[in-house]
């Protein structure tokens, strides 16, 4: 017999609640419930488990691998010198990140360059200096308190004249509700054009995740997302909601804080754990 | 300003009739709505809600109060229910232990809170004993030098050793312990924090928590408060969008209250919890 009205919201609601207690933020759970709705109109009450399942993962399928773009497969095809800018607002992990990225490609290869485009925060050039010494990585810094643009620039120019493969730019902590520090980012990236745009943010993170990964991607656009504290919080919901709101392809799980704890995103990671 | 309104509103209650269901409802609803988009707990916003709605049909609503007004004041009794009054800071010589996941925010507001108390006249001292983040030691001394609080950290050696000597080093009557991100599933890293609390036997263990902190901000603060007790929570970070609402599940499986709130980067920006303020702006 066919979903009755009552069942089908009861289904939908239940449904909901699970998302939102993966941490998926509301408005993005609010609207692929919406997709699913149409979807169950109509079906039969045997059927609707499986199609509500099926459905979700059709969803979810085309919001998490957003332009199938594989990050190894970019860096080996691109033209060289590849100048990739991490950012997002503070203590999300994108000088650890970095790190791990430098290693990563210094294990397939490339030769790699890192700036140290946090000119600001107590500690940024010691903590960023200590990484770039353990990885054996050339390190571009100036003084404190200097133009972070420069610091960028001038890490390109020295990535190009040395013929390094891929020059990995850090940029200080920053909320996107700062209009000042957004358009000091808005100006790196217009005085350096990188050829990629990393928004670094963390798995743990509730609602906000969608309001700050909307306005980066507003301000200087993102071309990828990676996502650390997975190891915190496995849920995953923060991955939808960053995915839905860039429309951006998730690269990387930061999994740990050692080189190696990082796993290239896999949808169907996420979509197995969103149904366990 | 909301506390005033809410005072007239509850002076004039006598006497009105009742609002229809259907509206308390959809008043329900929207509140509802708007706490999940807070990040408070999903669980706890429907438990909220059910008393909301029973409250609001049961009681009478103050004369000439509209629906919403009728709700809002249930919905605000609720909360100060849960919030409580902000954390009691003696202003006088203890040991305060800092911690929290990573990235929170607890370097920063170890340093912040020595302002705090350097401004109440209080003569405060930092211990690092953050012995893995690159850098950690030269990120607090930095800050400390910038206020001219006494810092002592030693560059090599594990936090045990530096909390020892740092606790015997140090002259200051207010003593503030920074210490290493971690989460529950790290067993060396909560046997580590284990092992400093019993050392330094602090008079405050402080929970730091990120403002933005999502659905699981309950479960991680009471995995702090089974190791070694949480006597107050901070929440950082809210001069952005965040709303905080994971600190209500922080300060319920905590059995705490929130002490002080982050509204910057820079040492001043750390302000006393006022649970007015904050329930104004869960409320958006
Ligand atoms: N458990 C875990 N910790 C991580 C991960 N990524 C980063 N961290 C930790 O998060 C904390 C902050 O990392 P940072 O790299 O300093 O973050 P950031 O974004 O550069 O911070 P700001 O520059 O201050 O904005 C550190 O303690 C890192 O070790 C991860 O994937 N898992
Ligand atoms: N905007 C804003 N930034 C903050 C606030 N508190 C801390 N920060 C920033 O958040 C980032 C992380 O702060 P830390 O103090 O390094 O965090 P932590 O908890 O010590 O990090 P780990 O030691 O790696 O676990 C830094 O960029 C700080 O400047 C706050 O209230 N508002
Ligand atoms: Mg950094
Ligand atoms: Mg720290």
């Amino acid at each position: 017999r066919e979903l009755d009205e009552k069942t089908l919201e009861r289904m939908l609601w239940d449904f909901e609640t699970g998302l939102l207690e993966s941490d998926v933020a509301l408005p993005v759970a609010e609207d692929i419930v919406q997709s699913i709705r149409a979807r169950l109109l109509g079906t039969k009450r045997k059927h609707a488990d499986d199609i509500l399942e099926s459905a979700l993962r059709d969803a979810l399928g085309k919001v998490l691998s957003a332009k199938d773009f594989d990050f190894d497969e970019y860096i080996e095809s691109a033209k060289k010198p590849i100048n990739i800018v991490f950012v997002g607002i503070n203590g999300t992990g994108k000088t650890t990140t970095i790190a791990k990225i430098a290693h990563r490609l210094k294990k397939s290869g490339y030769s790699i360059v890192i700036a140290a485009g946090d000119t600001h925060r107590a500690g940024a050039s010691e903590q960023i200096g200590i990484h770039a010494k353990r990885l054996g990585v050339k390190l571009i810094e100036h003084q404190v308190g200097a133009d972070p643009a420069a610091v960028v620039y001038d890490g390109v120019q020295y990535t190009r004249a040395r013929h390094k493969d891929v020059l990995l730019a850090d940029t200080a902590g920053r909320l996107h509700t700062k209009v000042g520090l957004m358009d000091q980012l808005k100006k790196i990236c217009r005085v350096t054009s990188p050829d990629l745009v990393i928004f670094v943010d963390e798995m743990i993170a509730g609602n906000d995740a969608v309001v700050r990964a909307k306005m980066f991607n507003e301000v200087v656009g993102i071309d990828g997302s990676i996502l650390t504290k997975a190891d915190v919080d496995a849920k995953g919901g923060a991955a939808i909601s960053i995915a839905y709101a860039t429309g951006a392809p998730i690269l990387f799980l930061g999994t740990g804080q050692e080189y190696d704890d990082m796993v290239k995103f896999q949808p169907e990671w996420l979509l197995d754990r969103l149904f366990e | 300003n909301l506390s005033l309104s809410l005072q007239n509103v509850v002076k004039k209650i006598a006497g009105a009739r009742r609002i229809d269901p259907r509206t308390i409802d959809e008043m329900v609803k929207d509140v509802q709505r708007t706490l999940l988009q807070a990040d408070v707990n999903v669980e706890l916003v429907m438990g909220l809600s059910t008393r909301i709605r029973e409250r609001s049909l049961k009681e009478k609503p103050a004369p000439g109060a509209n629906p919403r007004e009728h709700v809002i004041r249930i919905v605000y009794q609720e909360l100060v229910d849960v919030i409580g009054k902000s954390t009691d800071v003696p202003l006088s010589k203890q040991t305060i232990l800092m911690v929290g996941l990573y990235g929170g925010g607890k370097t920063t507001t170890v340093a912040k809170l020595a302002r705090y108390f350097q401004r109440k006249g209080l003569k405060p001292a930092v211990i690092c004993a953050d012995s893995y983040r690159p850098g950690a030691y030269d990120q607090l001394k930095q800050l400390c030098e910038q206020i001219n609080v006494p810092f002592y950290g030693e560059k090599d050696s594990d936090a045990l050793t530096i909390v020892k000597h740092g606790l015997k080093e140090l002259k200051g009557d207010v003593k503030i312990i920074d210490t290493a991100g971690r989460h529950a599933l790290e067993a060396d890293l909560i046997k580590e924090m284990k092992q400093i609390h019993k050392l330094a036997k602090p008079d405050q263990n402080l929970l730091v928590l990120d403002g933005a902190m999502g659905q699981l901000a309950g479960k991680h603060a009471k995995a702090f408060d089974d190791a070694i007790g949480i006597t107050g929570v901070i929440i950082t970070k809210l001069d952005g969008t965040a709303k905080g609402g994971g600190a209500l599940s922080a300060i319920s499986e905590t059995n705490s209250s929130i002490a002080f709130i982050g509204t910057g980067e820079t040492l001043d920006d750390l302000e006393r919890f006022d649970p007015d303020r904050f329930i104004s702006r869960l409320l958006g």
